[in-house]
């Protein structure tokens, strides 16, 4: 079982 | 006043085949320059990155910068009232709350007007930072299609490991494993049959296989697709959009557990 990681915690909000 | 008339409009058939099954909605941001949509998938794994060029359209107006909420589900079931060879206009009035898609046949005979209402969208925008990437490998979009339609019989996942002879996609899982190599060719006779690896470091990462399929809905677009990697941030998948653009997508890699 792998974890998905989410794409918000590397892009940091503009 | 917002107009943006494409002559290939089978192009943007294309591109919401290839986010429809992503995003549930997104908005359009208008500006002079062109057309720029972003948006996280539903579950926050994935980001979509589209860029459409005024100067890939054959008119483009843009008086004062619009943000359209869309409903892509709504969108998509207009854009399948188009045929392929129509032209598409796209308007909307400065502060309009709908949008007006207009498609015309190539001999102007025939002449469809579809409004559709705009949504008021509350979307996080990301920062996506300018990366230098280890791995660039570009391949034809249908082989890349092919690979991850075939690895996902194996496995939820898809590892992808690059080095200087090359890319390897990998999966396994309970009927067994599977293992496809890609060399770097040599000279071909079409660019867009080439795989071609540009290699600074060698890379290795396990991404999620519903979403590299996903992702594939653009193979339409573009015989070509590239991967850019680096240990520890997201894969890119980008297709070009003929001469208008690009759709970019960016997928967080997988983590052990």
């Amino acid at each position: 079982n792998m974890s998905q990681s989410l794409i918000s915690s590397f892009f940091s909000p503009s | 006043m917002f107009e943006a008339r494409l002559v290939q409009g089978s192009l943007l058939k294309k591109v919401m085949e290839a986010i429809k099954d992503l995003l549930n909605e997104a908005s359009f941001d208008c500006a002079h320059s062109g057309i720029l949509l972003q948006a996280m998938d539903n579950s926050h794994v994935s980001l979509v990155s589209l860029n459409l060029r005024k100067e890939g359209f054959d008119k483009y107006r843009c008086d004062r910068n619009i943000v359209m909420g869309m409903n892509l589900t709504s969108m998509s079931k207009i854009l399948k009232c188009a045929s392929n060879d129509d032209i598409i206009t796209m308007k909307a009035q400065d502060s309009a709350d709908t949008v007006t898609f207009v498609f015309e046949s190539p001999n102007q005979e025939k002449v469809s007007e579809y409004e559709m209402k705009l949504m008021n969208l509350d979307q996080d925008q990301l920062g996506i930072p300018e990366t230098e990437y280890c791995c660039i490998i570009k391949l034809p979009s249908g082989e890349f299609a092919r690979i991850c339609r075939d690895l996902s019989q194996f496995g939820e996942s898809i590892v992808i490991s690059c080095t200087k002879e090359g890319v390897k996609f990998s999966a396994a899982g309970d009927i067994g494993t599977a293992n496809i190599k890609l060399a770097q060719t040599g000279t071909v006779d079409k660019e867009e049959d080439a795989v071609i690896v540009d290699m600074q470091e060698p890379v290795t990462l396990t991404f999620s296989c519903k979403y590299l399929n996903m992702f594939t809905k653009a193979t339409p677009l573009s015989p070509q697709v590239c991967l850019s990697m680096s240990p520890d941030v997201p894969l890119v998948v980008e297709y070009k959009i003929g001469e208008i653009g690009h759709i970019r997508y960016y997928l967080a890699p997988r983590i052990g557990d």
